[in-house]
């Protein structure tokens, strides 16, 4: 009967690459926590394997063809229709909602305001030091700086001495004790940049992955019977400097063997950097007391071949690209108060501490899509969910084309 | 509750082969559209010709396919498009969203 609040986190890029999905080489302690208390949607994908497509349709809950964007210039309102998005919806029910690093697809994707005000309450906020995120950044063996692929930095020595998703970090946990005590219900949308190229990140991190320790993909070459339409060559990759000077055959590469190696170490570091961030603001969280009546949202835009296929990017069909995390924190539904005083979701600093082990509280293994999220969370707040769309409904302003999935969260899976 | 869980995703392409705009042409370049569903047990897609203009995709134009069976082939990495019978996916594909 009291309205949950919403945080909901999205991270820019991020395949299955966690522990609560079963990989053994990262390091993910605060989000394999969250997925200890959450329901946990092992197959989710997502609806075209690049940001803007992908957020606009997962925000929308409408298929690409429904949005008809396919690439990043145009902005539904005016191109296709005028549909509700998912923090609209919640604004409209009286929340206060805000955005904080990158959650709409910036720029005309989103009418250059992140869909403010329609969306959101208050503007939408953008970490001052992105703006460095592609210049040359990155400190090369001979003391001059590139604009690298592989770019793990002295974090101190950098802009502000601080890097975009710790700034976003920032000003999400100063928004979340400004609200906690308000008695409007919040939906907070907070955007993670990472782990999204180029791999800027503190260089701490990559000593959680040894060089030694690390290996190719298990399938690292461009399948003999993939049709070539199929195949994406990557070019955001070849772009940056490092790459360049290895002078790589287009389209097909290969990438040496011991580069490979290191984008997968510096992916991986990307992530556990990107892991701590959610455990601040988890942590955070629960220090306010609002663990108890908050719904999580954790999830990507989409995932990204780490040399699976020969490729080295998200752009295609290959699950690596549309295989998404998708984790609900619901409390008093996936997990239960802790009369004990437990903390719920206390910060693990994987620097600091390299043991933990956590079990996923329930998971879902059935195909679930991610325009099946708006529906879902609607309901799971306690508000109502968008009815299901016409065939063809452009007209249409509020109506979703996903599943509302809150009988999975009651009901053993079957089939 | 007891229909078969399928996803739907989609990619579009400028040409038939790579070429530099591949990974994220613009709408006016858009030759190609890649429609999969994906089940459990298989990924199928179909590389269909599309308009960019009218937005209308053209199911008798097929570039090409992509079949992979997940139990042998996780990683999908052997299209056995060419083996099969396409009526009962084709019929599938009538269905999508």
């Amino acid at each position: 009967k009291e309205r949950r609040n919403v945080l909901f986190i999205m991270a820019d890029d991020l395949r299955t690459s966690l522990g609560c999905y079963g990989d053994s080489v990262v390091k993910s302690p605060n989000i394999d926590q969250l997925a200890s208390k959450s329901q946990v949607f092992l197959n989710a994908y997502v609806q075209q394997a690049v940001c803007a497509p992908s957020r606009t349709s997962m925000l929308t809950s409408r298929r690409p063809d429904t949005t008809r964007l396919y690439d990043f210039n145009s902005y539904w309102r005016v191109h296709s229709g005028n549909y509700t998005t998912l923090p609209q919806y919640f604004k409209s029910k009286g929340y206060f909602t805000t955005s904080v690093g990158k959650v709409f697809h910036p720029g005309i994707a989103s009418n250059h305001s992140d869909d403010y005000p329609y969306s959101w309450s208050i503007p939408a906020y953008h970490p001052a030091s992105f703006r460095f995120e592609k210049e040359k950044m990155c400190k090369g063996e001979d003391g001059k700086l590139y604009a690298n692929l592989l770019c793990a930095v002295n974090v101190t020595e950098q802009p502000g001495g601080t890097l975009p998703d710790m700034e976003s970090t920032d000003e999400a946990v100063r928004l979340l004790k400004k609200l906690a005590n308000d008695s409007v219900p919040f939906f907070m949308a907070v955007g993670f940049h990472k782990p999204h190229i180029p791999f800027r990140i503190p260089q701490e991190y990559l000593s959680l992955y040894p060089i030694d320790q690390m290996t190719l993909a298990p399938d690292p070459d461009v399948p003999k019977l993939l049709p070539p339409v199929a195949y994406n060559p990557w070019m955001d990759v070849r772009k940056r400097d490092d790459v360049q000077k290895l002078n790589i055959s287009f389209p097909y590469g290969p990438i040496p063997k011991d580069f490979q190696v290191r984008i997968r170490q510096h992916y991986y570091a990307a992530v556990s950097y990107m892991d701590t961030q959610v455990g601040r603001l988890l942590s955070t969280l629960d220090d306010l007391g609002l663990a108890d009546n908050t719904i999580v949202v954790f999830t990507s835009d989409h995932g990204w071949s780490l040399g699976e296929h020969g490729e080295w990017a998200k752009y295609s069909n290959f699950d690596v690209s549309t295989r998404v995390p998708l984790i609900f924190y619901v409390p008093g539904v996936t997990t239960f108060h802790d009369w004990m005083g437990k903390s719920t979701f206390p910060f693990i600093d994987i620097l600091a501490q390299s043991k933990y082990s956590f079990h996923n509280a329930k998971v879902r293994k059935n195909v679930v899509e991610l325009v099946d999220v708006f529906p879902t969370v609607s309901c799971m707040a306690g508000l109502r969910a968008p009815k299901s769309c016409s065939d063809v409904s452009f007209q249409e302003e509020l109506c979703t084309e996903g599943d509302n999935l809150a009988y999975t969260f009651q009901h053993r899976e079957r089939g | 509750e007891n229909e078969e869980a399928i996803s739907f995703s989609q990619y579009p392409r400028p040409a038939d082969a790579p070429q530099v705009n591949s990974d994220l042409p613009d709408l006016k370049d858009i030759k190609i559209m890649g429609y999969s569903l994906r089940s459990w047990d298989y990924r199928y897609t179909l590389w269909l010709g599309f308009n960019p203009k009218t937005f209308q995709v053209n199911v008798s134009d097929v570039h090409a396919g992509e079949l992979y069976m997940l139990a042998d082939d996780p990683g999908q990495d052997n299209n056995i498009y060419s083996d099969i019978d396409h009526r009962v996916m084709m019929k599938k594909m009538a269905g999508l969203p």
